[in-house]
């Protein structure tokens, strides 16, 4: 866990090092390489930005609400890796 | 809406026509193939309704252009299933038709016979993974079909107009689309709701 404003358990049911293999899943964190702080954080602004979620970049409520819902197991879009992404955007 | 990566999409001689096809030997405990094969008609129909494409199912599974499938944890994609809930279902972008679904989950056509606090509305889910598999990506519009999440229990089986954009940017417009028969679906669903 980061010595960070991260450092409290949002949650008793998701722990920070599961948000982050979340966020690995979907794309928004390199895979098996430990993330700092800043780049978490952009990750969630990325996360919640993409979900529709109000920008924080902190793993809130609503944040947490989305991680825990069962989905699909395509990545996300994710903007700073994947440019060409985002040529079709609107 | 968004695209994947470099907009892939079918390139058929117009009008687009494309197979699909389950496979048989994976197929879920929980649902009779004719109600999965119905299920699937529709969602396959709710896409054909605003673009110009057709989707024909077929018996033979080795040639069909989407190849559809329950498939239990590590099935040799690459992209094993988790079990229940998690990962509910993964396709592939334009052209490659890998529709596959979580055998682990809870399939339901209807929650009145199906009472399982862990259940998952089929046809969601293929109306979902039906545009991934015409290349549209996940949208962040909450009412969007191309949304990424879907509570167990909730359906959300029409397309919302960023779908529909989405979709006919890829493919043009299906001839007989009009936006009122999108509106009149969606007002049928909240009605429902």
């Amino acid at each position: 866990r980061n010595p960070s404003q991260f450092t409290t358990n949002p949650s008793p049911d998701v722990s920070i090092p599961e948000i982050k293999r979340h966020l690995q899943q979907y794309g928004y964190l390199p895979q098996n390489k430990e993330s700092d702080d800043v780049s978490f954080e952009q990750a969630l602004v990325r996360y919640q930005k993409n979900l529709g979620l109000p920008i924080t970049g902190k793993p809130d409520s609503d944040t947490l609400s989305q991680i825990l819902l069962p989905r699909c197991g395509f990545p996300d879009d994710v903007e700073p890796k994947t440019a060409p992404f985002h040529t079709g955007k609107k | 809406y968004v695209y994947f990566p470099g907009r892939p999409r079918w390139t058929r001689d117009v009008p687009l026509k494309l197979t699909y096809a389950f496979s048989q030997e994976n197929l879920t405990p929980y649902l009779a193939p004719t109600d999965i094969r119905r299920v699937f008609r529709r969602a396959f129909g709710k896409w054909a309704s605003v673009i110009p494409v057709s989707f024909i199912e077929t018996e033979d599974y080795v040639i069909a252009d989407i190849k559809i499938g329950f498939f239990n944890g590590d099935h040799g994609d690459g992209e094993p299933f988790d079990g229940v809930l998690g990962v509910l279902a993964h396709t592939f972008s334009p052209e490659n038709g890998r529709l596959h679904l979580d055998k682990a989950e809870t399939w339901a056509v209807d929650f009145d016979e199906e009472k399982s606090s862990v259940a998952v509305d089929l046809e969601s889910v293929a109306v979902h993974e039906i545009g991934h598999v015409l290349g549209l990506g996940h949208s962040s519009v909450k009412d969007a079909a191309m949304y990424p999440t879907l509570k167990p229990r909730s359906k959300k089986v029409n397309l919302n107009m960023d779908d529909v954009v989405g979709v006919q940017s890829l493919y043009g417009t299906n001839p007989n689309f009009t936006l009122n028969s999108l509106l009149a679906s969606e007002t049928s669903t909240n009605l429902a709701d």
